[in-house]
């Protein structure tokens, strides 16, 4: 495992650990900085980031979107790219999606992954593909406007 | 690093 995979992975662990009281902001301040600091650190930033949002723990699911709010206004177009891929976006949605985790994904969680997807497609019109899951969403009734 | 062609994406998943 490479040094770059365990320190990302290392301040994840603490950026979203259930026992925060609150935020840990020096390890929040460190992952944006190493994911775009380090090659490969946005594919490999953004691979934890799809783990921990499907956390079963809510308190380390809401702290991992918060992370990821935290990165899209932080992180710059290249990270912008990779969540707009479907290969993240999937992710979101199998959290909202009773056909995968929505059964088991709490209410907090499933408003937050919505309301992420909703800012997003006004603020980085550029990932069409944000805009194209989110009306699958409302085409499957996932959403109600 | 690696140069991703256009396919670099997964299809959508369908709620």
């Amino acid at each position: 495992m490479d040094v770059v995979t365990t320190s990302l992975e290392a301040l994840i662990q603490r950026a979203t650990n259930p026992q925060n009281q609150k935020p840990d902001v020096a390890a929040i301040e460190a992952f944006c900085v190493m994911l775009t600091k380090e090659s490969e650190g946005v594919q490999i930033g953004t691979k934890l980031l799809a783990t921990h949002i499907q956390s079963l723990n809510e308190s380390e699911a809401l702290q991992a979107l918060s992370l990821l709010d935290t990165c899209m206004k932080r992180c710059g177009p290249l990270f912008h790219a990779e969540i707009g891929k479907f290969r993240f976006l999937n992710e979101m949605i199998k959290l909202v999606s009773p056909k995968y985790l929505g059964g088991r994904t709490t209410a907090s969680v499933r408003q937050k992954v919505l309301q992420l997807l909703y800012a997003w497609i006004r603020e980085y019109p550029r990932e069409t593909k944000i805009k194209e899951a989110y009306e699958m969403l409302k085409k499957q009734g996932v959403i109600e406007e | 690093p690696v140069i991703r062609g256009f396919s670099d994406d997964e299809p959508l998943v369908i709620a």
